[in-house]
């Protein structure tokens, strides 16, 4: 199950004894392209590189391994240490209400997301509120309703479109209190993260609400602004989670690795379908095993 | 950096690192930067001026085959068919509305079609467009077969002697063989229905994807052969440097540019401006 590139890596430097500046050259120009096509970060690959080329060169080959085995095994090992310490388990409050805060780009899965949320949290016991807080995109909130109605957990639903979104979160909040729930998850607006206004409605909703998981919904299949993109959202809120979107597909999802390595955001779950029961743990080897086939 | 012919290595190593970082992938980039390589050691290039200007002509190049075939194909007689597809959350609902008021303000008369019957608020969705626009709209209940939701829409359309009829259809991965064969069956529907629909079938790519839009690509394309491609979300940092290896493999035309979220936000793809973007 690995990628035919590096398949062909480990045969071309077989029958070596020391792996050799040569080899090791070889071997990094492969191992780039495969990363750069899973969509890691051009930076982080360039230090990821580095980091394999110092790992590799002059290092004897064991006697039972063939000196491509022992490269592919450095990358493996390597990345695997980059992404230890990637998943982190949510945040809660300890007796009071619990919010969690979704945000990212347009499409990325956002109220999905919350109504997967909804639904986990609902199996955990938990008294979960979903609310809507995107008051610009048609339907948006008939979407989350209807996802809460299926869920039979409670949506708060703006009354009035015409208020600003911080005091429909705050009024959100009074109403989970008067009912007795445990968790409010806001579901917001998608926006690019250089639209200051509607950055700043976030930076607005955060500082009304006080939650303990800002979560950045991204994209699996994001590109090469993924940093970028997470760095604007980290720098404005303070992130304190991601949920990597969409990787029932054939995505590599470099993503992942290059906005955990970068920004040092954990990853707190993954989407891995349209069903509101398909939300599962990040796990960093499968992450591995997927960047490289 | 060493001098190649009077361009720096420096120079083209940048503009290798802005294409990669552009989506533009591994196999195009090296593609480009060679030619442009050989070009410097012929004496071509004299700085970098001259290196955007050789640039820009090598995706012209890429481009030429599919700039024929950026207009959109009008039925010879009744309404002109429109397929949306796409894969989850890049644009495709969005796009029909835009879509649409493009068509009205040339005085076509337009009718919709709400073909995703399974997402929570999608035909809501869509519905809240034809409000906007003034637009009629065909629908079912939610769960219905979006075949049938496509037949009766043609049917409409022909009844109505609608100018335009634009289907939007539900989300879905390429890699979804069942789903994929769905947007298979509604297609075959619809030309059962009227000969020679659709005339469009649109792919909607999302610019801030990376190289999964070309796996997309092949696999929509093979399925129900894609007429044309609608780069949404290109007024986001995202390049959609993708877009350069799906027209050389594919030579899909990209008819339309999704520059926003309001109806006014749709652009006839221009390729200066994309290569501006690019090199930005
Ligand atoms: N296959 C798959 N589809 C998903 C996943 N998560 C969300 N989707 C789909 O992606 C599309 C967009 O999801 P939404 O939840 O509407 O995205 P959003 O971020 O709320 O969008 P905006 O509010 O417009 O920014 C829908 O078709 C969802 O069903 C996932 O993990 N896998
Ligand atoms: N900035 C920007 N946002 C866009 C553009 N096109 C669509 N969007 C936004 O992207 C999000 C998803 O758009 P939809 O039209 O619902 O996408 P879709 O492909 O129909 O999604 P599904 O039906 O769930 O698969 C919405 O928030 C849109 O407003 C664009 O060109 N630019
Ligand atoms: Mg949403
Ligand atoms: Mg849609």
């Amino acid at each position: 199950e690995l990628s035919e590139k590096l398949e062909s890596v480990i045969k071309r430097i077989s029958g070596r004894v020391v792996l050799n500046e040569q080899t090791v050259a070889e071997s990094l120009r492969e191992i780039r392209r495969v990363l750069l096509e899973a969509d890691v970060n051009y930076g982080l690959v360039q230090d990821f590189l580095k980091a394999v080329e110092e790992k590799a060169t002059g290092r004897e080959v064991i006697k039972s391994v063939s000196p491509g085995q022992m490269m592919v095994k450095i990358v493996y090992d390597e990345l695997t240490g980059m992404l230890g310490g990637s998943s982190r388990p949510l945040i809660y409050a300890a007796g009071q209400l619990s919010v969690f805060m979704l945000c990212g780009l347009q499409g990325s899965g956002k109220t999905t997301t919350a109504g997967k949320l909804a639904r986990r949290l609902k199996a955990e016991g938990r008294k979960p509120m979903l609310v809507a807080a995107d008051i610009y995109r048609p339907a948006a909130i008939e979407q989350l309703a209807t996802l809460g109605a299926q869920l039979e957990v409670p949506t708060f639903v703006p009354r009035d479109t015409g208020r600003p979104v911080t005091g429909i979160t705050a009024d959100a909040l009074m109403e989970a209190a008067s009912q007795g729930l445990d968790t409010v998850l806001i579901d917001t607006a998608g926006r690019l993260q250089i639209d200051r206004e509607m950055m700043e409605e976030l930076v607005e909703v955060k500082k009304a609400v006080s939650p303990q998981e800002v979560l950045l919904v991204v994209d699996g299949m994001t590109g090469q602004e993924a940093v970028s993109i997470a760095e604007a959202f980290h720098r404005e809120l303070e992130l304190t989670g991601l949920v990597l979107t969409k990787l029932d597909g054939d995505a590599r999802g470099g993503a992942a690795l290059s906005i955990f390595g970068v920004t040092g955001v954990p990853i707190k779950l993954i989407g891995v379908g349209e069903g509101l029961d398909a939300l599962e743990t990040f796990h960093p080897d499968r992450m591995v095993s997927r960047l490289l086939q | 950096g060493v001098l190649v012919r009077g361009l720096d290595r420096t120079s083209l190593d940048s503009l290798e690192q802005l294409l990669l970082e552009s989506d533009f992938g591994v196999g195009p980039t090296l593609r480009i930067i060679d030619t442009l390589t050989a070009e410097g050691k012929k004496g071509n290039l004299h700085g970098e001026d001259d290196l955007r200007e050789l640039f820009r002509r090598e995706l012209r190049k890429v481009f030429e085959p599919a700039a024929g075939k950026t207009g959109l194909s009008l039925a010879a007689s009744g309404p002109t068919v429109i397929l949306m597809v796409g894969v989850n959350g890049v644009g495709k609902t969005t796009t029909i509305a835009k879509l649409a008021r493009y068509f009205q303000s040339r005085g076509k008369r337009v009718l919709l079609a709400a073909g995703d019957t399974f997402r929570a608020g999608a035909i809501e969705q869509l519905e809240r467009w034809a409000e906007r626009l003034g637009c009629e709209l065909i629908k079912q209940q939610p769960g219905s077969d979006p075949a049938a939701v496509a037949y009766d829409a043609v049917s409409a359309a022909l009844s109505r002697k609608a100018d335009i009829l634009i289907l939007d259809t539900a989300g879905r991965l390429h890699t979804q063989g069942g789903l994929m064969e769905e947007l298979v069956k509604m297609k075959r529907v619809i030309g059962k229905r009227m000969d020679g629909a659709p005339h469009e079938v649109l792919l909607v790519l999302d610019s801030t994807l990376g190289q999964n839009s070309a796996s997309q690509a092949r696999v929509f394309h093979e399925k129900l052969g894609v007429t044309g491609l609608v780069l949404a979300k290109l007024d986001g940092t995202s390049k959609a440097g993708c877009a350069v290896a799906i027209t050389e493999q594919l030579g899909l035309p990209i008819k339309f540019a999704g520059v926003g979220e309001t109806l006014e936000d749709l652009e006839e793809f221009d390729l200066e401006r994309y290569v501006d973007k690019i090199l930005s």
